[in-house]
């Protein structure tokens, strides 16, 4: 039981670095694309 | 300009997903303990019943 | 144009995060179908030891 918790609360981490790493490559994209057309 | 607003629209708007799966995420934990404590109480309810025999 | 990239840029990262949360889901479900099971097995097994006492 209290692994199983254990492996949730790292798996809830892990896919929380996930959704930045994707917000983050979002962030410099679009900011290339901005810099590319001004 | 227009492109630096749509930027930070697209942004923000990346930002609320993040937050809605974060409560989200947080609420899936909570009924994993929620079940887990229910589970040990009736262990321990069980191991009294049979100590009683 | 620029606006049609940054779009794309953001459904792109849009469609990674739906990805990542459906696979965590699923293996959620994984996970907690994994601790019943070995939840009724111990069950039975702690039922067949008391028929034998």
């Amino acid at each position: 039981a209290a692994r199983f918790l254990e492996e949730e609360e790292l798996r809830s981490q892990q896919i929380l670095e996930q959704l930045d790493a994707h917000i983050e490559v979002l962030k410099m994209e679009s900011e290339r694309t901005v810099k590319q057309f001004t | 300009k227009a492109l630096e607003e749509m930027r930070s629209h697209y942004i923000k708007a990346v930002g609320k997903i993040k937050g809605d799966m974060l409560r989200y995420i947080h609420e899936s934990k909570e009924r994993a303990a929620e079940m887990i404590r229910t589970e040990v109480l009736r262990e321990r309810q069980e191991t009294a019943r049979r100590m009683r025999k």
